[in-house]
């Protein structure tokens, strides 16, 4: 059997659990250091009053992002790969198996920092996010043309240091929608704040509202 | 046979296929935007005078980076791999076979950007090198240690942005060097030119004069 296949038939699986008890879950991926924690953050002090959430933070061998999601005073389970550039459905299926999903509404998961071969391993999650920052220069999008088409929200996060980076934000979204037409690009400073209510508005609480 | 030690042999050859011609090559690693393109052409103004240099860019689809090379009159090939997450042994042999290694001293490599992969794929590559930038956080060392533990130099790129991330960049050094207590740490910024000289001389003027 195709392993791509029968990863996708576990993030199918996953994702038929998630729905039988309500609950979504969220795949943030992104490049080392683009802004996954930060973005995940913002979104827990945004939503934790409203929302029941747990993070699952994947990693390679520390717990220090679910160290910052904890001091929220919000659940966060670490789940380290050891050496494997990327999380798979067949372990966040041990985790979720492990949550009390009748009681939960939202499921944040940090994928691994890397952001080549995630795009390849869906979770079973309701929408994919991918977190890429004006830091890693202008030409992220036309490089990694796989990865972003596979994508339902792309965050272009630390826009303050954009001008001191002299990248053209501009023109970056206009690369993004040519690699993927459909999905919906935010610009967020998770220094300053800047982006983060439009996202948590667009990427979490109107899609529920729908369903 | 094993998968990563079949790897390992054809890394071990292209080394001897190397050796036999005296080229040195130098494999540059590191995640998207690092800055390896940065370091790269900031390494062939200075030698491209006193040494025959070829450089072998990798990524997945396009061919900017070696466009970049060429503007420096120094040959690029660009080394594209489609979906795949690093470079290995076998591709970058075909690229050697086609050189003309007796007539060249130094070969450098920029590897796909990506933190974790390329480290399990050695090249036969007479130094690795791994550029992480102060944009990417504090925590790059102690997350990735297996990583860091495999290279000969360090190079902590974009240290002109320290100060506006609030990176110690003191801090970041001390866990590089509890990760690997034996590989050179050099600072640079690519923007203002601070540290290339350093990493000219230690990186490959040094080297190659014992030799
Ligand atoms: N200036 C600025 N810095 C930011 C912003 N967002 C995050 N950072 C900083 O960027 C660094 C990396 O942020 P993280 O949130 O740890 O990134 P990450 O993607 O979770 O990193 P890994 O999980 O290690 O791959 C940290 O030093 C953050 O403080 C931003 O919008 N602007
Ligand atoms: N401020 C600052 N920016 C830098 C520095 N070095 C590189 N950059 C910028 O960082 C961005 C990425 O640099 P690149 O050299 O393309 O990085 P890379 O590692 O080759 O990127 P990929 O090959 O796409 O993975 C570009 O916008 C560069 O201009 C530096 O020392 N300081
Ligand atoms: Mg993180
Ligand atoms: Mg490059
Ligand atoms: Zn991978
Ligand atoms: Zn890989």
């Amino acid at each position: 059997i195709d392993f791509l296949e029968s990863h996708r038939k576990l993030a199918e699986a996953n994702r038929k659990l998630l729905d039988e008890h309500g609950v979504t879950m969220i795949d943030v991926m992104g490049s080392v250091g683009a802004g996954k924690t930060s973005v995940v953050e913002q979104l827990v002090r945004g939503l934790k009053e409203k929302y029941r959430i747990v993070v699952l933070n994947g990693d390679l061998v520390t717990t220090i992002d679910q160290d910052r999601i904890l001091r929220h005073g919000v659940e966060a389970i670490q789940v380290n790969t050891g050496k494997e550039c990327h999380l798979d459905a067949a372990l966040v299926r041990t985790v979720l198996e492990r949550l009390d999903l009748g009681n939960l509404d939202l499921v944040i998961v940090e994928n691994v920092g890397n952001l080549i071969c995630p795009a390849d391993f869906p979770l079973g999650s309701h929408r994919r996010v991918v977190v890429t920052s004006v830091t890693e220069g202008p030409y992220v999008a036309v490089k990694h043309p796989h990865v972003f088409a596979e994508m339902d929200f792309v965050v272009i996060n630390k826009i303050d240091l954009a001008s001191v980076m002299e990248v053209d934000v501009s023109k970056l979204v206009g690369d993004l929608r040519s690699v993927n037409p459909r999905a919906r690009v935010v610009q967020t400073s998770c220094k300053d704040g800047t982006g983060i209510p439009e996202l948590i508005t667009r990427l979490v609480e109107e899609p529920r509202r729908c369903t």
